[in-house]
This record gives C-alpha cells, sequence and structure tokens, in this order.
C-alpha cells in the first residue's frame, strides 16, 4: 500500500529530525505514481503534489517520529478536501424537481434514472421516467421496464425522433398525471461531436431542468478531465453521479472531474439493481483511490 | 507542443511522458520508459528522431504476428463477446456480424443477455436490420440454454458464425464470471473447441483498470483477443499496450462509432501514430 512505500521511505528517518529533500522527493514519486496508477489525471496529480509537498514540509512532519504517517495523513486529508470535504446528507428535494442526466455512451444514464425514481419515491416524491433517447436501439423500452419495476409512470413519443419535442410534452404529461419530478434520460453522446451536444443544450433550454447531472463510468481513465470539461461548459453541469463503483477501479476520474469542473459529486452507482444507489462519501472515495 | 525539427530537451521528455501518460499508457509503462529515455538518449537529439524511436519502441510491445480471426473448418466457428457493463458488446456482435456477412458468411446471433432490461429487443433490432436470426428465450433464462439453443440451431442449418452476446458484468463478481464459465462450457460440450473466439470488448476511455479487466477475462475464459470501443472519442486506450506486452492478448478491432459500419480491423502502426498525436 501507499502507507507501507511511504514508510519505507521514510524509515531511516526516526529520531534523526529533519527530513532531507530526498525524503520528500522520494515521498512525492510514490504518492505520484499510487496516483496515476488510480487513473488520476497527470495534471491533477501535479497539482495535488504542490500542495502535498508544501505541507509536508511544515512542523507536524518534521516533528514527527513516524513522518511516513504523518504525510499519508497529509495525502489522504487534502484528497478528501478534494473531494468535497464532509459527506453532504441527501435531502428529500422540495419543489418541482426536473432533472436531466447526460454523459457519455454506456455510462450508466438509463439505470441511474430509474435509480433516481426509487430515490425520489423512496423520499415521497412522485417522479416520472422520460426518455429523450431517441438514438439508441430499444432504449424506450429500457427505460420503460426501469419504471415499471419501479412502479412510476413513463414518457416518451415513440416514433419521435426530435428529442426536444418529447422534453416539451413531457412537461405537459407531468402537469396531467400529477408528478412533482421529471427524469429525463439521454442519449449517450460523445463531447466531441459538435451536432449531439448543440443537441442536448437544445433540450436543456427547452426543459429548463434544476439539476443536470452527468453520469460517470468510475472506471474512466486520463480522458475524465476531457469529457467532464466538455459537458460542463456545453451544458453546465450542476452535479456528478459516478457509476459501477461495485467494480475494483481505483476510482481516479471523481478526482479529476471534481477538480476540472467544482461540481459535487451527488451520487454513486453500486449495483445494477435500481435501490443501488447511494450518497458521496469523500473520505470512503479517498481511502479507495489511495490503495 | 514542439515546433518540430528543434532538438530534444529534458523539459520536452516531460511533455512526452504528459502526451503517453494521458493516453492511460499507465505510470508503470511510461516512468520507466521516460526515465531510460532521459539518461540513454544523445545530448540534443534530434525532436522527429526521438518521436520515431518511441513509436518503434512502442509498436515493438505489439503481439508480432498477428492472425485475424480463426475460422472452424469443421462446422459454425462460435464467438463469445464479453467484458464489463455498457462498453458496446451488444453494438460490436452487430457490427461483427455484418463483418462476416460481407464476407459472405451466414451469421446466426445468440441473446445471452438474459437479465438486463430490454437487452434481447435491443439485439433483436440489430439482427432483424441485418436479416438475421437472434435465438432468444424469455426474460430470465439461462443463459447457457440459450447459447445451447443456438448452437444446436447453428449446427442443424449449417450456419457458418454463430455470435454470442452475453451481458455485461464486472469482473470481481465471482457469481457473474462462474455463469460465463458456464456458457462456455455448455459451447464446448456441444461442439468441441467452441468457443472458437472469446473477445472482450474493451471501452477506450477505460484506465487502468481495464488491464485488470482483461487479466481477470482472461484467467477465467482464455481470452483470444479484445475489442477496443468508442475510440472515435478522445481517449486513447492507450492500456491496450499492457494487455498486449504482459498479456499477450491481441487486440483484433476497433469499434469508431455507434453505426453498424464502424468497425475496423486493428493495426498496432495506426493505432500508436493516435497515441502520439
Ligand atoms: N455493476 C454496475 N453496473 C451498472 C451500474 N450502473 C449501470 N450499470 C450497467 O451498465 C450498463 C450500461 O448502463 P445503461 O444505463 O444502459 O447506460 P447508458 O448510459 O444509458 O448507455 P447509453 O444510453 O447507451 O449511453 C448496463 O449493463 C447497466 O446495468 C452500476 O452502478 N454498477
Ligand atoms: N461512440 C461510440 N459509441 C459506441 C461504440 N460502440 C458502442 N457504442 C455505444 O455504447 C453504448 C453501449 O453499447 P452496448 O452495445 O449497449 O454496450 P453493452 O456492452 O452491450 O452494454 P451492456 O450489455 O449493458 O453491458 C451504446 O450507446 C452504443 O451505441 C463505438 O465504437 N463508438
Ligand atoms: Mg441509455
Ligand atoms: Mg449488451
Amino acid at each position: 500500500t501507499l502507507g507501507q512505500k511511504l514508510n519505507k521511505v521514510f524509515k531511516d528517518l526516526r529520531g534523526y529530525g529533519k527530513l532531507s529533500e530526498k525524503n520528500i522527493s522520494d515521498a512525492l514519486r510514490e504518492i505520484r505514481m499510487a496516483l496515476l496508477e488510480a487513473d488520476v489525471h497527470f495534471s491533477v496529480v501535479k497539482d495535488f503534489l504542490s500542495k502535498v509537498k508544501e505541507k509536508s514540509l511544515g512542523q507536524e512532519v518534521l516533528n514527527s517520529i513516524t513522518p511516513g504517517q504523518q504525510v499519508v495523513k497529509i495525502v489522504h486529508d487534502e484528497l478528501v478536501e478534494l473531494l468535497g470535504g464532509e459527506a453532504v446528507e441527501l435531502e428529500r428535494p422540495k419543489g418541482f424537481v426536473k432533472i436531466l442526466l447526460v454523459g457519455l455512451q454506456g455510462a450508466g444514464k438509463t439505470t441511474t434514472a430509474g435509480k433516481l425514481a426509487s430515490w425520489l419515491k423512496r423520499n415521497k416524491k412522485r417522479p416520472l421516467l422520460v426518455s429523450c433517447d431517441t438514438q439508441r436501439p430499444a432504449a424506450r423500452d429500457q427505460l420503460r421496464i426501469l419504471a415499471e419495476q419501479v412502479d412510476v409512470p413513463f414518457f416518451t413519443i415513440n416514433d419521435e425522433k426530435d428529442p426536444k419535442k418529447i422534453a416539451a410534452a413531457a412537461i405537459d404529461r407531468a402537469t396531467e398525471e400529477g408528478v412533482d419530478a421529471i427524469i429525463v434520460d439521454t442519449a449517450g453522446r460523445l463531447h466531441v461531436d459538435e451536432e449531439l451536444m448543440d443537441e442536448v443544450v437544445q433540450v436543456r433550454d427547452l426543459f429548463q431542468p434544476n439539476e443536470i447531472l452527468f453520469v460517470a463510468d468510475a472506471m474512466t481513465g486520463q480522458d475524465a478531465v476531457q469529457s467532464a470539461k466538455a459537458f460542463n461548459e456545453s451544458v453546465g453541469t450542476t452535479g456528478i453521479i459516478l457509476s459501477k463503483l461495485d467494480g475494483d477501479s481505483r476510482g481516479g476520474a471523481a478526482l479529476s472531474i471534481r477538480w476540472i469542473t467544482g461540481k459535487p459529486i451527488k451520487f454513486c452507482g453500486i449495483g445494477e439493481k435500481l435501490d443501488q444507489l447511494e450518497a458521496f462519501y469523500p473520505d470512503r472515495m479517498a481511502s479507495r483511490i489511495l490503495g | 507542443i514542439f515546433s518540430g525539427g528543434g532538438k530534444i530537451a529534458p523539459e520536452d521528455l516531460d511533455s512526452i511522458e504528459e502526451i503517453l501518460l494521458s493516453a492511460d499508457l499507465g505510470p508503470s509503462t511510461v516512468i520507466p520508459l521516460i526515465d531510460h529515455l532521459r539518461d540513454n538518449s544523445p545530448k540534443g537529439i534530434e525532436y522527429n528522431e526521438l518521436l520515431s524511436y518511441l513509436e518503434k519502441e512502442i509498436e515493438s510491445l505489439f503481439q508480432q504476428d498477428r492472425k485475424s480471426l480463426i475460422q472452424n473448418s469443421a462446422g459454425p466457428t462460435v464467438i463469445m463477446m464479453v467484458g464489463v457493463n455498457g462498453t458496446g458488446k451488444t453494438t460490436t456482435v452487430a457490427k461483427l456480424a455484418q463483418y462476416y456477412k460481407q464476407q459472405g458468411k451466414s451469421v446466426m446471433l445468440a441473446s445471452c443477455d438474459t437479465f438486463r432490461a430490454a437487452a434481447t429487443d435491443q439485439l433483436q433490432v440489430w439482427a432483424d436490420r441485418l436479416g438475421i436470426e437472434a435465438i432468444q428465450q424469455g426474460a430470465g433464462a439461462d443463459p447457457a440454454a440459450v447459447a445451447f439453443d443456438a448452437l444446436k440451431a447453428a449446427l442443424s442449418r449449417g450456419t457458418d458464425v454463430l455470435i454470442c452476446d452475453t451481458a455485461g458484468r464486472l469482473h470481481n463478481k465471482s457469481n457473474l464470471m462462474e455463469e460465463l464459465k458456464k456458457i462456455s462450457r455448455v459451447l464446448g460440450k456441444e461442439l468441441e473447441g467452441a468457443p472458437h473466439e472469446t473477445l472482450l470488448v474493451l471501452d477506450a476511455v477505460t484506465g487502468q483498470n481495464g488491464f485488470i479487466q482483461a487479466e481477470q477475462f482472461h484467467k477465467e475464459l482464455n481470452l483470444s483477443g479484445v475489442i477496443v470501443s468508442k475510440l472515435d472519442g478522445t481517449a486513447k486506450a492507450g492500456v491496450v499496450v499492457s494487455i498486449e506486452k504482459d498479456l499477450q492478448i491481441p487486440v483484433k478491432f476497433v469499434g469508431v462509432g455507434e453505426s453498424i459500419d464502424d468497425f475496423a480491423l486493428f493495426s498496432p502502426k495506426e493505432f500508436v501514430k493516435e497515441l502520439l498525436e
């Protein structure tokens, strides 16, 4: 583990006081390796290391008899801070909730839409699930089935090719059905596909969501910075949902995405079932990234 | 970053390191490579020389004798498509089916994802577009039973190729990996040597976990190849370098879009060129 590696770096120091430049640079090299292995973006690692170096040259480490452990604590605390600090308890959303889900192909948007409907229902809201994915084969059937599993109303327009028309009609349907939340699922798209990025911006302008959630796969590597940045700049995300955290990827993408967008990670997908959505805990994520 | 044709400086090596890291080659591949270059390259090597040296160096890490897909001479060629959730398996099954059809082969699909909502509907849409049959059973059916039915049908009709789509699953879920092994065993019992190809579909955006995916799926199923999907994005899939080098599993195809034609044979040369872009 990183802790063991750092203890090795500092093992000859005990009782001899001052840390050398070499101790610190060896420690930083181990930390860099661990974070890159965990898929944290190299720019984020660079920035992170400079913060850790600054803190490591401070009194706690210099005067410690276990400088290795002190550095591990600094790294862990700095990670927690960067990931958002205290875990935020998700409250029952008040008023009329309008959620728009966006993200790359296969990230888990449709499944997450079902999970959000389930979560809202458990929090005494009445959600409507809407499919605006007019592109993927059987996408609408997929969400319809999930809606049935959660027992919430579902809406789409079957032969409609234009997602904007579906989003507009969904608002009317919500009023008819007496729901107080609408979750709109969109087709996966690449941030470099200008036409599709324009399309989702137009859906946003029409639907006027109060939450735009970027669904990202926890196993994403360095590309996390590129896609998250592009979606945030074009569509404007209000929060992130990290999916497939039940895998064994270290999840460095969480740090990269938070760093580049500054937006909070609101939920974690921890399985394929519709009740497998939980709040995001920065300290748990920090431990996971550090391996 | 470089104006091209200039002399390489140590800080330029840092830029090259960043290019390789951002391509997901992974620090355990990149850092030693850069350190080696830093200590061994002649002072002020030409930038273009360094780049072509790097290209050759990385290309040499790929499997050298690359065979395309195995062909069974004694009955249908059976192919199993596997991988973690959402990587593009179902879409890739369709692309591979068209690839074979274009060679004049008869193709049948097996809808072994009996778990995920609308998985069989999704494969059926592709089968209809291709004008081929997708064997399926009801939701929640045993995937191995679907595979068995499909292989029986392919054998009786003399179909050239049978491609089995399977449900996405995380490699750290042992019960799901066991399910996949059972499908493989059932195919092998019914036709000796089946499945002739077990292909892992890997999403190009995957980071270092991609190596663990390949390692685990390979350990359980003995992979015959990898297909990298979504290379039309900005991710470079550099993790395949260590998959080829350390696991000796060849990348056979790449997916470069959502339509059925967005499919091509893998070329290490092209791939490495893109990597160093
Ligand atoms: N293990 C696991 N699988 C998940 C999770 N979230 C989604 N999945 C699976 O990931 C795959 C893709 O999920 P979808 O919901 O279809 O993804 P999507 O983003 O809607 O895909 P597109 O619409 O094609 O862009 C499916 O097999 C889901 O069951 C999760 O938290 N854990
Ligand atoms: N841009 C792009 N998208 C792709 C590519 N291959 C697949 N996709 C998209 O990725 C998403 C997931 O594809 P699927 O074929 O459903 O993936 P899967 O692995 O079968 O998913 P599960 O069965 O749920 O595990 C869909 O939106 C596809 O259109 C590709 O090469 N490029
Ligand atoms: Mg979807
Ligand atoms: Mg599938």
